[in-house]
């Protein structure tokens, strides 16, 4: 049974592809045949998994417009065994905006993996865009499971009961399978309060499970990206590997 | 002559929020007389400036929608004196939704400022969402002039290009008065080489100015929206209070 699962918050910059890549590396690693999904059109994990857009022919635009272009004809493979991803571009915005007015329009995504991906992948992970516009939407109601990435700042703390409340109507509505699997505090920098008090704030909001895992604020995420790999692969012995591989076994032990 | 500057980037995260506060908050310190307008759903630029969501009746949703309700039934003072906020709430993303078919609809932001902003303020700063939707387009066509938040961090350099892009398009089609004041480099921590590379790359770009100011790493800006106050009024004596007003003047003197 391949579980989906996407990585969604509107809060920008958040650590959402950050998260996407490495925990799909982690879970490449243990030999799982993992497919990350970019559908944000800033194209982010697409470039952060080592693909040059000036090579992309067709992406996620192509999946979700009008062509309906299978999603086996723009699967990629990584430098990674077992790490695939279906690539996006800027077009993926355009496409947004065509789906405004077609019929099923939020479940585009979930229609086009349907059966697909069972034969292929143990897990499929979906980066999302920092809004709750139509791109996100398709993500939810594809998947089972979303992770919610959340600074140990503020604004990020702020913003959840709003995402939250999104995603319950998501699962009313149209995907009565949809389960949080957890929130995770990303740029956790334990030195300061601020980081530390906010960590308490978000483990006392009550109702959803806090991922023991976090990911501490560390250079080696900002470099990763450069490289086209996971942080698993770039620096293998680095904290951020030793987290996100932590990550990996929470998310299979809650499964 | 009343200045409109919108802060924008589409790529989350980037300090676009933390910019317009606290500029906000510089230039009111030196008697500008200065209206932030949030243009988030968000509304962290609102909550940031020590207003409760529960206490706003009316909102830049208002503003926006069909009943066009006017901006001086909407704006409010803050606690420093010289400094108002036009706030925004959740509302605003269908707000978004309602313009889609609306007629001049990237020009209602344009239209609700003209003439009026003349007689109260000296600057309007214009906080965007991480998307190049209506809303960004709004702010854009209502400016003069932009300022472009650029985390010193790979992704936030990639995506600048296609920013820069829709800004030109702007500028060409909707408003030729627009032009882009610089980069602002922010997140900076010279003690990693990515971000001296980062730096570089930005600085490397050519065509734009970088603003000197440089704004760094520091907790300080991540507690300061707990007060509802600019750092100039939080932490008056830290690097970040001096850098915004170092940024400040940069601005005045660009013009
Ligand atoms: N724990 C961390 N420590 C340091 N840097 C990090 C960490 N996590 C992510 N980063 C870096 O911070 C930036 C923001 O992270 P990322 O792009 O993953 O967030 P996002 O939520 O996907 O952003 P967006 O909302 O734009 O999609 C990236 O440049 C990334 O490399
Ligand atoms: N230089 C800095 N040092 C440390 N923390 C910062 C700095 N600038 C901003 N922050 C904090 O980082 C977070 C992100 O900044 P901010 O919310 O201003 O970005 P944004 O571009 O407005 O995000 P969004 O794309 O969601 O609108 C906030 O919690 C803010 O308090
Ligand atoms: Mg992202
Ligand atoms: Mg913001």
């Amino acid at each position: 049974m391949t579980k989906v699962i996407s990585i969604a918050n509107q809060k920008g910059g958040v650590g959402k592809t950050t998260a996407s890549i490495n925990l799909g590396g982690a879970l490449a690693e243990l030999g799982y045949r993992v497919l990350c999904i970019d559908m944000d059109p800033q194209a982010n994990l697409t470039v952060g998994l080592g693909i040059s857009l000036s090579d992309v022919r067709h992406s996620m635009a192509d999946v979700l417009s009008e062509n309906r272009v299978p999603l086996d004809e723009i699967v990629r493979q990584t430098e990674m065994p077992g790490l695939s991803v279906a690539p996006s571009t800027l077009e993926l915005a355009s496409t947004e905006v065509e789906l405004f007015t077609a019929i099923g329009r939020e479940m585009v995504l979930r229609d086009a993996l349907d059966g697909w991906a069972e034969r292929q992948y143990d897990v499929v992970i979906i980066d999302s865009p920092p809004t709750l516009g139509l791109l996100t939407i398709n993500a939810l109601v594809a998947s089972s499971r979303v992770i919610i990435p959340v600074q140990t700042q503020f604004y990020a703390i702020k913003g959840l009961t709003a995402l939250i409340k999104v995603i319950n109507t998501i699962k009313i509505k149209l995907n009565h399978d949809l389960e949080i699997l957890g929130l995770l505090a990303t740029f956790y920098d334990g030195r300061t309060v601020l980081a530390r008090e906010m960590l308490q704030n978000l483990r006392e909001l009550g109702d959803h499970r806090v991922f023991s895992t976090m990911i501490k604020q560390t250079v080696k995420l900002g470099e990763a990206p450069l490289t086209g790999k996971p942080v698993t692969e770039y620096a293998t012995h680095s904290a951020a590997a030793r987290a996100f591989r932590d990550l990996a076994q929470e998310v299979i032990e809650l499964g």
